[in-house]
């Protein structure tokens, strides 16, 4: 499981 | 980026400037919680500290350093200068806004989606930016003459979080991974929070009257 976590907001 | 996000960021940039056209231009606060500003200043300032540490596109940077900037000169342009800070409707802005700060920082260290530093932060300025508005509310409830750029301002700042929402649904349709709960209900109470004032802006333009919130 890739460590995703989108933090490419403002 | 899809066109929710982009219109939301837009908006949060109009905002800002709107604001900061009222205290730079016509050198007035009046209206302006100084309470909610200072929230804000710590909400990005716990938010972005990622600059340092990740790098998602110029964008993304530019942003950032353009919401850090603006929050914290509008807080020092209230409190330091010298015909800003006099137009500054203190009597009126009484919020014990601090009563927020703790509580958001000790729900951050409860409920957060990993448990390192800059997620704890992150996830702290998630729930401080769902509260920071009321001190706002709260004076515009107070102040018997709400002057346009002051409506604008917390129009088009509410306009960005229903944008946001927008584009979580998108995105949780578009891309397969997309799920952020905190982020999510912490963006709907926020928006929420902007109903009553909503309803009662968008009366005021459809009958073109002045804006005025009942006590």
């Amino acid at each position: 499981e890739e460590d995703y976590f989108d933090h490419d907001e403002l | 980026m899809n066109i929710f996000r982009l219109a939301g960021d837009m908006t949060h940039l109009a905002s800002v400037l709107v604001l900061l056209l009222k205290i730079h231009t016509i050198k007035s606060c009046a209206g302006v919680s100084l309470k909610t500003q200072e929230l804000y200043a710590i909400v990005f300032a716990t938010r972005y500290l990622d600059i340092f540490t990740s790098f998602y596109s110029i964008y993304n940077t530019l942003m950032k350093l353009v919401f850090l900037g603006s929050s914290f000169s509008i807080v020092l342009y209230m409190k330091y200068h010298k015909t800003v800070h006099r137009s500054y409707d203190r009597e009126q802005d009484t919020f014990r806004h601090w009563f927020l700060v703790l509580p958001c920082l000790l729900l951050a260290l409860l409920i957060h989606e990993k448990f390192t530093f800059l997620e704890v932060l992150w996830t702290f300025s998630l729930y401080l930016e769902a509260v920071a508005i009321l001190p706002q509310l709260v004076l515009l409830q107070r102040t018997r003459n709400i002057d346009n750029l002051t409506g604008q301002y917390v129009f088009l700042l509410g306009g960005y979080r229903g944008l946001y929402i927008l584009n979580w649904i998108y995105r949780y349709f578009t891309e397969p991974h997309f799920v952020h709960w905190i982020t999510w209900i912490s963006g709907l109470v926020q928006t929420l929070l902007y109903a009553d004032f909503f309803f009662y802006y968008s009366q005021s333009w459809k009958n073109n009257k002045k804006l005025q919130l009942p006590a």
